[in-house]
């Protein structure tokens, strides 16, 4: 049940981080946009 | 049939080891402790298993937690950006001024801050019409934004049509991106390119508010709402203060909407609570301490400035 549990926590922790990676991306992609527009 | 239960059927396989034919074969003490052993094996071996999974969780939650804080340094520079952005322009084209005010409270629960999760600004009519065929991925987008080369002062007095991608749930298909400003649903149609609906929305913040928002699925990828945001916001956006009323008026609310949709919406679906506090946090604590970011700020500015010094 423990290694269970942590198994379940540890996929939801991966998936966070991959949505947090594609979120950076998208971030950094529209900052540099934005900077360039501004230029 | 009914002698079935009365027939011996067994194979006599001997499965009980410690039969009473046999008990000399079968020492019972070295049997258990042969089984306590394997027991204890099993018990490293699930123990070591949840160690591994424990340095893991530790590992990924650590990479989590710098990500969250790029995360909020990349956003607290395009806020940053976005706001002088949004002061240039007012203060480049006080036309906008003449058009209608409409003061009205705010609510403070709609200011959320969130990440922009996509956008594309500046865009002509022409390339919205082939909005659906962007891709999130960043080289992928880099390619059809970069590509449009406008004057700056154009884009900054016409960039009315934005893109926006946002996450949403595959299940969910009631297109609605929320952006912290009020949308009424005028249409709906289905498109030849693309098999999910879309949506149309006019902003109702004031009534006399000319922001059209469509709203539809990627048909690339079907996780995304594409919601292209179109006019300008005749109003003070959903973060304003009364105060604030003609400063934001004619301002590029475009970018407003998208920095308000994507990252709440993401945020709502995967990490509510923790994430939000962090970079709320972050974004209060130092809006610009990146140097870098300051100096890049200042030669944008300058280097706008004196384009326009030219012209």
């Amino acid at each position: 049940t423990n290694t269970n549990a942590l198994v379940d926590e540890l996929n939801r922790v991966r998936a966070e981080n991959k949505k947090l990676s594609e979120m950076l991306t998208l971030m950094c992609d529209n900052y540099n946009v934005l900077r360039k527009q501004l230029m | 049939m009914a002698y079935s239960s009365f027939l011996d059927i067994s194979l006599d396989l001997n499965t009980n080891p410690f039969d009473r034919n046999f008990p000399e074969n079968f020492p019972k003490k070295e049997v258990n402790v042969s089984t306590s052993a394997d027991l204890e094996r099993k018990c490293l071996v699930k123990e070591e298993s949840a160690n591994e999974l424990r340095e893991e969780l530790n590992r990924v939650n650590s990479e989590n937690k710098k990500l969250t804080e790029m995360l909020a340094t990349v956003w607290e520079n395009y806020y940053a950006l976005h706001h002088h952005l949004e002061k240039l322009q007012s203060r480049n084209s006080p036309e906008i001024d003449e058009q209608p005010t409409k003061k009205r409270k705010q609510d403070p629960d709609d200011f959320l801050l969130g990440f922009p999760v996509g956008l594309s600004s500046g865009k002509t009519d022409n390339s919205s019409s082939n909005e659906d065929h962007h891709h999130h991925h960043q080289h992928e987008q880099k390619n059809q934004l970069l590509p449009c080369k406008r004057p700056v002062t154009d884009s900054f007095n016409k960039a009315k049509v934005s893109t926006v991608y946002v996450p949403a749930d595959s299940t969910d298909t009631s297109l609605t991106v929320k952006d912290g400003y009020q949308w009424r649903k005028y249409g709906q149609k289905v498109t030849r390119d693309n098999p999910s609906p879309r949506a149309y929305f006019r902003c109702s913040f004031a009534p006399s508010c000319p922001v059209k928002k469509k709203v539809q699925r990627s048909a690339e990828d079907p996780s995304l709402l594409v919601a292209t945001y179109e006019g300008t916001h005749n109003h003070l956006g959903p973060n304003a203060s009364e105060g604030d009323a003609t400063s934001q008026v004619g301002t590029s609310t475009v970018t407003l909407d998208l920095v308000h949709g994507g990252h709440r919406l993401a945020l709502e679906k995967n990490e509510r609570g923790t994430m939000q506090d962090v970079l709320v946090q972050q974004m209060a604590s130092s809006l610009t301490k990146d140097s870098k970011f300051t100096a890049a700020l200042a030669a944008a500015i300058s280097g706008r400035l004196m384009e326009q010094a030219r012209t």
